[in-house]
This record gives C-alpha cells, structure tokens and sequence, in this order.
C-alpha cells in the first residue's frame, strides 16, 4: 500500500509538471512529500513557477494563477486515477481569455477516459461543448431546462 | 460507465420534474445567475450519498426540498434519479444499465433505491466506491472551490491524494 | 456611542434593503441584530430574499446572488460612511452580464462622493471607466503600466 | 480628499518605478492573469499601514520586496508612495497635498514618511483613521473577498459594522 501510493505520487508528481507547463507555457511545478520517510501520514507540499517569475511561495500567485495550478493538479491527479465522470462548477471564472483557451484545449484531451460536465458563464467555454443546456427560471423560483444544441447553431426549446 | 441521465423533482428550485440527458464527451450548462445550475451539482452529490447539509449549502437536509416560490407551494418530497450506461461493468452490479434514486420526505423519511429495489445509502456509497466518482470526490469541484487544491493546509490536501492514489 | 450606532445602523438597514431591490429587481433583504438589548456586543444577522423567491438561509443563494447582496450592503455601508476611496478588485468574477450592468450602474450612483479604481476582467465594467490603465507584463515578471484612455478610443502606450 | 497618485519601485512584480495618477471617477485596472493587478492592491494596503504580511499573500514581510525574475536580479528596496489631494483637509494635516511614503530593505529596516518628514506607522494609520479608508477599512474589497461580507460568521460581519458605525 505505500508502494502503491508511492507510485502513484510519482505519476502525479510527473504529469502535474507537464500539464503545468501545458497551461502556463513554461515554468515548473512540482509536488513534494514534506517528509518522504512517512509517505502515507505527512503533507504533501506544491510549488509552482510560472514562466519568467522567480521561485516564490505559491500564495503569491495571482487569482488566476491559482486557478490554473490547481486545475494542472487536479488533472494531474484524473491521469493517475481517471473518473469516469467530471464535473466543474464555473472553475473558469479567474481565468483571462488566453488562460480560458489553454484550460479548454487540457479538458478536451481528456475526453478519451471521462465525460465532463463543465457549468461556465464564459462564452469561450461553451464553444468546446458537445452539447449544450441553458437552465431558466421564467417562472419565479422554478428551474427549467432548455435543450441548445451546437449542431444546428439554434435554440431548440424543449 | 457513463453518466446517461439525470432526472430532479422537487430538488431545490427543480420543482417540476426535470431530466437531463448526457452524451459522451462533453456538456455545457448554462443560465443567469441563480437559475439553479450548481443545483444540479448539488443533486448528484446527494444522490451519491452526501450527508451534510451544510456542504449543499443549507443548514439542514431538509433544505433541499423545494420550499415554495412566489407562485408555488412548498412539497413534501424531493427525489434525484442518476442513471448510468454500465456495460463495462465498473459498477459492481450486474446491469447494463443502472439506476441509483434517492427521496428525501419533508416528514424526515428517506428513502434509497438502486434499480428500482431499496436499498440502504450505504449501498449506494459502495456501488461507487473505486469508481473515482463519489459525493466527495475530487472529480466534482465545486463553485468557488477550485483554488482549494493550492491553497488549502497540507494536511488537507493529504485527503484528495489519498483518494486518488 | 450607543445612539451613534443604532443611528447608522438604522441607515444601513434602509439602504441595504433599497440597494438589494435596486440590484435584485425586487425582493427583500435586511440586516438584524441578533441581541436588541445588546447592540454594541451582538452578532448581526443577514437575511435576503431574491424576487419570486422563498425566504431562505442565505447560504442557499448562488454565487451571483451572494456577490450581489454583499455589494448591496457594502454599498448601503458606504452611504452611512462615505469612504474618499473604494477599491473593488475583480468583484463581478461571478456575476452574468444582466447582473453585471446593474452593478454598474450602482457603482455610477456613488461617484458623487468617492473615487473607484476597479480591476476587472469583463468588458463591461471598464466601459463604465472614465480612466482605464492596462498592466502588462511584456518582460518576464516586470509589471509595467500602459495607459488606455477612452476618448480617443486607442491604446496610448506611456 | 482625493487620491492623486501610486507610486511604486520594487514592490512585488514592480520591478521599475512605476506610477498611477488618478482622476475623480472610475479608474479601471486590466491586464491578463498574474500581470500584477492585485499587487496595486497589496501596495495601497501596505502603505497605508497593512503589517499582516498574509493578508498581503506572503509568508513575511520581506515577500513584497522584487526578488527577481529570469532577467533580472532582486532588489534591496520595495517603496510605495501615495498622494492625496487634501484641499478639504479631510486628513488631519495642514497641507493641500499630502504624501505617504513605506519603505521596506531587505536588512529589514523600514521607513515611514508623511510629506518626506521621516514618521512612525503610527503616525500613518492614526492620519487615516475617520477617513473611512485604512489598510483593512470596508472601503477595499480583495480579490476573492467580496462574498466575506454575507458568508462569514456574524460575528466577523459585527467587525465591518463597528468600523463603518
Ligand atoms: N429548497 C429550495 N427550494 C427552492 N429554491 C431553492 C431551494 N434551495 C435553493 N434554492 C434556490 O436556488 C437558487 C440557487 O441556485 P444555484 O446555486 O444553482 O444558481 P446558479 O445557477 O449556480 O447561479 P450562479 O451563476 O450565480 O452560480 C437560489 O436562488 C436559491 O434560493
Ligand atoms: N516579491 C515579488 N517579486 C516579484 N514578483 C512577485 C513578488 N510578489 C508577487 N509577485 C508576482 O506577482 C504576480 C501576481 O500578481 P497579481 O496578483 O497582481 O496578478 P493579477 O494581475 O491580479 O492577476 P489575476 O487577474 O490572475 O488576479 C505573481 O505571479 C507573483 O509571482
Ligand atoms: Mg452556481
Ligand atoms: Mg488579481
């Protein structure tokens, strides 16, 4: 069991690097046992430099920088161990356009183990959709579905 | 496995019953703010075997049944219904489809149900378990909570690893 | 002292109710004591209550819902006590683009007596500017000012 | 009073002396993820008497000094400057413009000047008070924070009303 969890972190560790350099263009990340003689009891510490910065603690980083190391982790961690099924709650939102663009090109390389379920106010985001559901509250207080598919290119109420 | 389809009733501002359909690859949702969308992560996360309120935002699990609108009663029963495409056999249940249901009466009754047959939550949470797809799961994250992962205490962060490794 | 404060809080109370309306299209919100008899000493409780909606906890809003009723009682502190400066960073992050105008506008009410420096992602909101600065980052982790004034409609670099 | 100009040299990314002069109005700030936007923020914070070094983001005081980047080396100094428009005399001291200036080495020391007369920090956050603008007043909403105001226990929320009551 600790061999097994020591594999894994060395996965993690490896992809969370990758993919962080994927979304930043650059830098390094890394995630660190903050004692490696008690594997399955101490923290696990993360540093991350994006490109052209100096190595600082990571709570340094600004909103958005955040947002993207967290979600190279995150997605580090579904490598290791992929779910059939995510789900993102408007995880976007600190994100510019250009950091938008690369988070939306990482989800679409995962498409192959997970389906996503991605709830987002950003129009970008919505453009690397399959299929699309507005949620409506025409009467006060009620949600209702409405069904917009891409395909089409219209709204189809139903 | 694959997620097929989410059906709501009741289940916060989803008072009429509402389904959602789910195709491979991936689903957008979107809508004014307050229109009930991190509702809909709310409800898998309950029908998964969630069990505290104040983690679905309310103060009590009552909470999520729908409680009334300007132009609506308040009822007495809130139900979620997740089905799953299962023919890979991810889930322990030999099914190709797969349906888990959870009730929530305003009496305080619960009720849960795997294929139609009740069942007790902690079969649910089973059925689940080595799937990577749980109430508290690192593949839901939710709204505001991104940034957790680098900010939170290394010790909490322990917890999603250990999850995942 | 005692006075003093029941008096502003009275006024917060008004316009924390005005404010949400204003900004809800409706509804109703209001700020509690929870110990009447102990106003200097207890807690102070929040309800809100969007249009069309049920009361509820108001840990039950959604995120817009939460950011707009806590700028709606920011402001309605404002009035009380009228700060020279006010310094919003990324406060519209969760807002919709209907929410995001309301917002605005607000905003546009207390210039009368305060300045605003806004930072802000959404095209929206810097339409509201009178001045607007870019920061950039062209050197690697050198932060450097570019001015971008409206009047002339055109980047000026400075 | 009227807030004139920032002016920054070393502070976090502000590697060059850099300044902002404002205008009555809206003064929007822009720029992609991590450019040093909230910085400015960090920067009238901490000139205006902020000695949390986390609430600023960093783990001590010394984090706000440039400490380099692929080209160039750290520096020894983080100097912020503020400069208000004081006709109304709104701050307590008899001058039509008034200057506050922070200035933090990397041995640790530190000054503190109101109009280029050397002062304690005291002296600083005592000139700010009734104002309505201080280093942790209501008046300045942080990136992430502006929920705090409905979230956080009434209690915390009892410490915005004192201050602006
Ligand atoms: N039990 C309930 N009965 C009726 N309505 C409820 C209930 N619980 C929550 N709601 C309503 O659901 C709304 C919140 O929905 P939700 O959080 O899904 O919004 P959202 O679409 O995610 O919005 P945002 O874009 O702002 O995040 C609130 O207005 C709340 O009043
Ligand atoms: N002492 C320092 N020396 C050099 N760079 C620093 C220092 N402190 C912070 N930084 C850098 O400043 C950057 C963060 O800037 P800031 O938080 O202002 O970004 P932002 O423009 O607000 O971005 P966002 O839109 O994502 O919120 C980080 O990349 C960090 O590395
Ligand atoms: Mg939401
Ligand atoms: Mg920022």
């Amino acid at each position: 069991s600790r061999e097994l969890f020591l594999t894994s972190f060395a996965e993690i560790r490896e992809r969370f690097g990758e993919f962080f350099r994927k979304l930043f263009g650059g830098g390094r990340a890394d995630v660190l046992l903050s004692d490696p003689d008690d594997p399955l009891e101490c923290g696990i510490e993360i540093i991350a430099r994006p490109p052209g910065k100096e190595l600082q603690s990571i709570s340094l980083l600004s909103g958005g920088e955040k947002t993207l190391a967290a979600v190279a982790l995150l997605f580090a961690i579904f490598r290791s161990k992929p779910s059939p099924l995510c789900i993102l709650d408007e995880v976007d939102a600190a994100l510019d356009e250009a950091n938008n663009d690369r988070f939306n090109a990482l989800v679409r390389e995962f498409l192959v183990d997970s389906q996503f379920i991605i709830i987002t106010h950003a129009k970008r985001t919505m453009t690397i959709a399959d299929v699309l559901y507005g949620v409506t509250m025409q009467e006060p207080g009620i949600s209702k579905r409405v069904s917009v598919k891409f395909e089409n290119q219209s709204a189809a109420v139903a | 496995m694959k997620l097929r389809k989410l059906e709501l009733h009741g289940f916060k501002s989803f008072a009429d019953r509402t389904d959602f359909v789910f195709e491979d690859g991936i689903t957008a949702i979107v809508g004014p703010n307050g229109c009930g969308k991190s509702n809909l992560v709310d409800a898998v996360r309950w029908v998964l075997g969630e069990q505290s309120a104040k983690s679905l935002r309310g103060s009590q699990m009552m909470d999520v049944i729908f409680n009334g609108s300007a132009t609506r009663k308040s009822q007495g029963l809130a139900e979620v219904t997740l089905t799953f495409d299962n023919t890979d056999r991810a889930l322990s249940c030999d099914s190709d489809f797969v349906g888990v249901t959870r009730k929530l009466y305003r009496s305080g009754e619960s009720e849960y149900l795997i294929n139609k047959n009740a069942c007790r939550l902690k079969d649910i949470r089973e059925l689940f378990l080595d799937t990577g797809l749980g109430y508290d799961s690192y593949s839901i994250i939710e709204q505001g909570k991104v940034e957790l992962l680098v900010q939170s205490s290394s010790i909490e962060r322990r917890a999603v690893f250990d999850e995942a490794a």
